[in-house]
């Protein structure tokens, strides 16, 4: 797939040691940066079908829309879960082993229903609110100020989980701080 | 309770001088945790001995780094699924400090950044995990996230040491994790690190971690650039996380296997990816 050809065209690159350390010069360092966004932004398409593809839903409507990847989730930005009311979460394990964490999606309202749509069981769901130190990172460009939270049991190895996340109409009490 | 979260555990608060303190529950075991920073060198180069701290080589220009002014606060969110402290320190250093009811860590998710340089001061930021252990100058880092490799302060196993540089010559690369032992008490304390940082233990029963540099000087290795990245016209800002884990150590294999499935569970954390969706759709996934 042409999209790998970049991703392999990244890797290429950064064998020099610089890239592993990070002992090159600034822009040199923005550049190998620019390489790694681009790789993984083309690479969406690529994603998205092979996850349709393993969750066996390739032919259904959903695999119509494109799945995205949340690459500023360190910055608690992500688009997708912010805008939409309704969305999908699709969890992937890169282990060769089962792993149960903790999922924290940002979003900006602050009562919503998680199903898994794998097994269509409801997990506890926490909201909390994004520290405001983080809120106010330069650069970062969003409104969410929550974050959903709750734990994902047992993802497969080298594999995936899915749930829908949707909004809710329902007045939360605010809990004592 | 509004001032400590806490599972059957860990008993976890900020003290008067905006210190956070964890306290094992049923066990003599204590942390304290702190942020600290050193102070760059800046030489003028000519010589090995008076060369910059920089991009290759970590010099700080005091023999003990500084304590932050505590001018923060916190606040507490207790739920079913995770109980926070958000603890702001100042207005460019913060964490948050996490505990799970199923999890045996405490995670701390740290955020450091825009390290402010108007007084034309290179800073280099550290977090101090400070315990009650007796670890008789030794410590442990991993080897590139294999073997524990064992470390003791002021001292090489291969040359007599003579010591120019007391802290950076004691400061290791830790990739995944670094470790201390009370072999007395059979407690052990492991801090995990999300990617690779410059770490040590400069008295017993403490580890710090370098989470952030912002340096004004070329350390004439070759780059010919100071390490001084910035991100939309400011200083650069960093986030990660570190689990704290440890306790007595009863059952070792147990124990170390736990480690091991944190240390890999935290450098390769689940990936999040989605789309949204009408309703309809909801139905025939």
């Amino acid at each position: 797939d042409k999209s790998l050809e970049h991703f392999r065209e990244a890797m290429g690159v950064m064998q020099h040691h610089d890239a592993v350390t990070g002992t090159e010069k600034q822009l040199v360092a923005n550049d190998y940066s620019r390489i790694l966004y681009k790789s993984m932004d083309q690479a969406g398409e690529i994603i998205s079908k092979a996850i349709w593809k393993w969750s066996g839903m390739e032919n259904s409507t959903a695999a119509s829309s494109k799945l995205f990847t949340c690459l500023q989730l360190n910055i608690s930005s992500c688009e997708f879960s912010e805008k939409s009311d309704t969305f999908i979460a699709v969890v992937y394990n890169p282990l060769s082993r089962p792993v149960s964490t903790y999922i924290r999606v940002p979003v900006q309202e602050n009562s919503y229903i998680v199903q898994s749509l794998t097994d269509g069981v409801y997990p506890t769901v926490q909201i909390v609110p994004i520290p405001e130190a983080v809120q106010k990172i330069p650069g970062r460009k969003n409104n969410a100020i929550n974050e959903v939270v709750f734990r994902t049991l047992d993802i497969p190895p080298l594999g995936i989980l899915v749930y829908s996340i949707e909004k809710i109409q329902e007045n939360v009490v605010e809990q004592p701080q | 309770s509004a001032n400590f979260i806490s599972n059957e555990l860990y008993n976890i608060s900020v003290n008067t001088n905006g210190d956070l303190t964890v306290h094992w529950n049923k066990q003599n075991m204590d942390v304290v945790q702190s942020f600290h920073y050193y102070i760059g060198a800046e030489g003028n180069n000519k010589n090995f001995l008076n060369r910059s701290s920089g991009a290759y080589i970590f010099r700080p220009k005091e023999l003990s780094a500084r304590n932050f002014a505590y001018s923060g606060s916190y606040k507490i969110y207790k739920g079913p699924v995770v109980q926070e402290l958000h603890h702001t320190i100042n207005d460019w250093v913060s964490q948050v400090v996490r505990i799970y009811p199923e999890e045996k860590h405490i995670e701390f998710d740290w955020l450091v950044g825009p390290i402010p340089v108007k007084d034309k001061i290179g800073k280099e930021i550290i977090t101090r995990y400070s315990s009650n252990l007796k670890t008789d100058k030794t410590f442990y880092t991993d080897s590139n996230g294999r073997e524990m490799l064992k470390r003791i302060r002021n001292y090489r196993s291969t040359w007599n040491l003579d010591l120019k540089e007391p802290i950076s010559g004691n400061y290791y690369p830790v990739t995944s994790k670094i470790t201390l032992k009370d072999k007395k008490k059979q407690l052990k304390l492991n801090v995990l690190v999300d990617r690779a940082q410059g770490g040590s233990s400069l008295k017993d029963g403490d580890v710090e971690l370098m989470l952030h540099r912002r340096l004004l000087k070329d350390d004439a290795f070759g780059v010919d650039e100071a390490l001084n990245e910035t991100a939309f016209g400011e200083g650069l800002v960093v986030r990660g996380t570190h689990y704290l884990f440890g306790g007595k150590v009863k059952n070792m294999d147990t124990f170390v296997l736990k480690e091991k499935e944190l240390a890999l569970k935290l450098a390769l954390h689940p990936w999040i990816l989605g789309a949204p969706i009408n309703f309809s759709s909801i139905e025939n996934i």
